[in-house]
C-alpha cells in the first residue's frame, strides 16, 4: 500500500543543515495498525507530513498505492489526500472561525457530500468523540483535549480507508484517551489501516507493529506482543 | 500565598450556560508542588488562567499574596503576572514571527533586563530544556515537543517565583518529560511555588499534593505518599 524508499528530509539552514528525515525506508499494507515511536524531534512528524502527501521528500522515493507520489501535481495529490486519508495533526489546525460542527463537515464538503448529509455525519462523530453538548463551539471555546477530539472526529467523517493520527490522546486524560483508542481498534477491525505516533508506550502497545525512529532513521521495526 | 474562594467561571450561550468553574475554594502556600488533576473538559485551564491573573472570574475572590486581584487594574495585573508568575501553556501562545530565543527573552524584555544579560539568560534556558542547537528555529520549523520545550525555557527565563505549567509533558517522549521533571522538582527544591495541570499520573505522583477537578468542582485534595 505505502512504501517509503531511502527517503530524506533535509532542512538548510546557512551552513547547517537539519536532517528531519535521514535515509527512512519503510513498507506498510493495508490493513496494519502501525505506531511510530521515538523521542521529541526525532523526526515523527516530518513522516506522517511525507505520508499524508502534505509535504515532499528532499530525496527518495513514495509510492502510494502503485502511484509514485512525487509524480503528481497538486490537484492530484489533494484528490488522494481527501478520499483517502483522515489525519489528526499534533497541533489539531483548526479552523478558528468556523465551530466545531463545521470544522467537522470540512472534510465532507471537499468530498461533495450534501448539506443534511454533511450535517448529520458530522454530528454523529462529534457524538462518537463525547462532544454531542459542544459542537457549536469554536476552538477558543473548547479546552484542549476537546479541541483535539474535534480534530479527531474530522479526520474520521469522510470514513477513510487510513488514518494518520499525531498524538491523538496527547491532551486527554486515561477515560476519554481510552474511548479514542476503542475507536481507532474498532476502525482497524472494520478494516482500515491506522498509522499513528505517540510517545505513549501503553497507547503503541496497542497497534500490531511498532516502528521506533531516533534522529531521522528508523532503528527498530517489532510486531506487538500480547 | 493564593487563596480561590467560591470561584465561578460561567459562560453564557443563548439560555445555555457552561459551569467551566461552579464552586471553586482552594488554598496553596508558598513552595508547594501541586498537580491538578482531572479529565478533559473540567475546568483545569480555565483555573489556571484565573490563577495567573489572565482571566477572572464571574463570582467569588482571589486573593493573591493578601491583594485582592478584583481590585486591581490591567497594568497591575501585568505587573504581578512579570515579576511573579511564569506560565506554560496548554498551546505554547509562541510568537510565530520571533525564533526560539526572542520567545524566551520576551518575559525578560518586559522585566527590563539589558540586552546581553537577556540574550545570555534565554540560552541558558534554551539549553537546559535540550534545545541548544535550536536557539534561531522559528516555531514552525521545530517539533510539537520542542515548542513545548520552548514554552517551558520561557517560563523559566526570569526566575519568577511561582510557575503555573499546564500540561508541560503533553508532547514529551518520556526520557524528555523525566528531564523537564528534573528541572521542575530542582525549581521546587529551591524554594519555587508549582503548580502543574497534568493528565499523566506518574507525572502527578512526582508533586507533593494532588487536586482533582471534575465539572468545575474539586472532588478531592490530597497528600502524595511516597
Ligand atoms: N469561551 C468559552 N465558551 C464556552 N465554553 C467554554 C469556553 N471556554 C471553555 N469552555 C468550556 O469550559 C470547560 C472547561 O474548559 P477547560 O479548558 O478549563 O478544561 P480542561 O480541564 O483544561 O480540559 P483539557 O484537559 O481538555 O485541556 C470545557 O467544557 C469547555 O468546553
Ligand atoms: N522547517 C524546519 N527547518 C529546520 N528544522 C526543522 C524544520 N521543521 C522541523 N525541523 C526539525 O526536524 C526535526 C524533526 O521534526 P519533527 O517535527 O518530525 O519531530 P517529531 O518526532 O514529530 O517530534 P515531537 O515528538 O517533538 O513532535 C526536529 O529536530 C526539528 O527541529
Ligand atoms: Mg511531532
Ligand atoms: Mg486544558
Amino acid at each position: 500500500l505505502i512504501s517509503l524508499e531511502n527517503i530524506y528530509k533535509i532542512y538548510k539552514r546557512g551552513d547547517t543543515a537539519v536532517h528531519a528525515l535521514d535515509g527512512v525506508t519503510l513498507q506498510i499494507e493495508n490493513r496494519e495498525f502501525v505506531a511510530i515511536v521515538g523521542p521529541s524531534g526525532s523526526g515523527k512528524s516530518t513522516m506522517m507530513n511525507i505520508l499524508g502527501c502534505l509535504d515532499t521528500p528532499s530525496d527518495g522515493t513514495y509510492i502510494f498505492e502503485d502511484k509514485d507520489i512525487s509524480k503528481l501535481n497538486d490537484d492530484q495529490l489533494a484528490v488522494i489526500r481527501n478520499r483517502h486519508i483522515g489525519f489528526v495533526f499534533q497541533s489539531f489546525n483548526l479552523l478558528p472561525k468556523l465551530d466545531a460542527v463545521e470544522n467537522v463537515e470540512l472534510p465532507l464538503t471537499y468530498a461533495g457530500k450534501k448539506g443534511s448529509v454533511r450535517r448529520e455525519r458530522a454530528v454523529e462523530m462529534l457524538n462518537a468523540v463525547g462532544l454531542g453538548n459542544r459542537i457549536h463551539h469554536k476552538p477558543s471555546e473548547l479546552s484542549g483535549g476537546q479541541q483535539q477530539r474535534v480534530a479527531i472526529a474530522r479526520a474520521l467523517s469522510t470514513d477513510p480507508p487510513i488514518i494518520l493520527a499525531d498524538e491523538p490522546t496527547g491532551n486527554l486524560d486515561t477515560k476519554s484517551g481510552r474511548e479514542i483508542m476503542e475507536i481507532l481498534k474498532e476502525l482497524h477491525l472494520s478494516g482500515k489501516t491506522i498509522i499513528l505516533i505517540t510517545h505513549d508506550i501503553s497507547v503503541a502497545n496497542q497497534a500490531e507493529r511498532n516502528v521506533h525512529i531516533q534522529d531521522g532513521k528508523i532503528v527498530n521495526d517489532v510486531k506487538v506482543v500480547g
